[in-house]
């Protein structure tokens, strides 16, 4: 049976191979406005994919949105898949979506960390880091989330390999956040980044390591503001924002860091559901839901990026 | 697969600094034992934590003794799991 996008689950959750074969099926059926790109091997060897969303024209603004950093986070990867086919569909139909794609290229990767997510299905469902190993360290794995090159080895991360927020031994180190790095740097024109986590119903702007604000503190507060309000009028859901050091905690090394002191002023990551009752475990049947109010913010901080070139 | 029967998440609300301090002693005190899925934040915002059922005893004793006020978030973290993995099972077929 020719597999297609269409018989795909979009309120379930799946494996790797199933996620890579759905990309594949996706970008045939969409190829007039979806492509496929690799942009690096994950230190097990496997494919790092990215959707590229775009109508063309050379040298478009961009935006970047990232998901399952954090291997057992599985709605951020479910929510990504489903955002991905509300590009395509309201393509053409959504004005604010139409204004952004006519403008400006959107990059989605929907699991940046291949080998820790085969690895919950196979044997350890609650795991979070990478799968790399060096010689002489102890455990397994780092953070992604503190690999980066920004504010790298502060507070918030930790230098022990078996700790969940372990750095890694230098910034980049880990081939999953270089190849975004490489990536992002190279195209040179990005600019929004939304990464993708899970849980506790927070949207978030730099800075991680530090508890000074950024310079754009006013209008990232403002935008999150319109945001999360947009996500809450879907379905309800409270989200609180603002810095992560002042909302969350410090945490070094972050994505969001590298993001803005490398020029991308909207770089906002989002914590999605649980509400309190499942935590990682969110069953399936929220998928939709999520991911439904999840779009409205991520719309609207697109928008404002369309709006606001700088 | 790793099981995780009778491993709990208790869910932690801490008054203060102090009582999240105690909190972040726990992940030294038990070393690779205690997973925060909401790691210590701010008095604000709940403390997540996941204890393996070996563990049970000691860290609720542990709570107790500092006056830490915990609910159990998931009485049973395998029972999900196996939810979860009927569900993928299901759509699948």
């Amino acid at each position: 049976l020719e597999r297609s996008a269409g018989s795909f689950s979009y309120s379930s959750y799946h494996t790797l191979e199933e996620i890579y074969s759905w990309i594949d099926s996706f970008v045939t059926e969409n190829a007039d406005i979806v492509s496929k790109i690799l942009i690096g091997k994950s230190f097990e060897n496997r494919s790092i994919l990215v959707l590229k969303f775009s109508t063309g024209g050379s040298q478009h603004r961009a935006i970047w949105i990232d998901a399952g950093i954090h291997s057992r986070e599985w709605i951020t990867h479910a929510t990504g898949i489903w955002t991905a086919k509300q590009i395509v569909s309201e393509y053409g139909k959504d004005d604010i979506l139409t204004n952004i794609l006519n403008a400006m290229d959107i990059f989605l990767e929907i699991v940046s960390n291949p080998d820790g997510f085969a690895f919950t299905h196979s044997m350890n469902r609650l795991w979070r880091k990478n799968k790399s190993s060096r010689p002489g360290a102890s455990c397994i794995g780092v953070d992604l989330n503190r690999n980066w090159r920004s504010g790298f080895g502060g507070n918030g991360s930790n230098d022990n390999p078996c700790s969940e927020t372990y750095r890694g031994p230098y910034p980049h180190s880990e081939p999953e956040v270089a190849a975004i790095a490489d990536f992002i740097t190279a195209h040179g024109n990005v600019k929004a980044l939304i990464s993708i986590h899970s849980y506790s119903q927070m949207l978030m702007y730099p800075y991680g390591h530090s508890l000074e604000p950024v310079s754009d503190q006013e209008e990232l507060y403002d935008l999150a503001k319109s945001a999360v309000q947009a996500l809450y009028e879907v379905h309800g859901i409270k989200y609180i924002y603002g810095s992560i050091s002042t909302t969350l905690y410090v945490a070094s090394g972050i994505t969001l860091d590298w993001a803005y002191d490398n020029g991308i002023k909207y770089a906002f990551s989002f914590e999605l559901r649980d509400t309190g009752s499942y935590g990682f475990l969110l069953p399936a049947s929220q998928i939709i839901p999520t991911a439904q109010e999840t779009w409205m913010a991520i719309r609207t901080i697109m928008e404002h990026a369309l709006n606001n070139p700088y | 697969q790793m099981n995780f029967t009778g491993d709990q998440v208790l869910r932690i609300l801490a008054k203060n600094e102090k009582q999240l301090s105690l909190l972040r002693d726990l992940e030294s005190l038990k070393p690779q034992k205690v997973d925060f899925w909401r790691g210590p934040a701010r008095p604000s915002l709940p403390v997540d934590m996941r204890v393996p059922f070996s563990e049970l005893k000691d860290v609720k004793a542990y709570l107790e003794s500092h006056g830490l006020v915990y609910s159990i978030m998931i009485k049973d973290i395998q029972v999900l799991l196996n939810e979860e993995r009927e569900a993928m099972a299901k759509s699948r077929r």
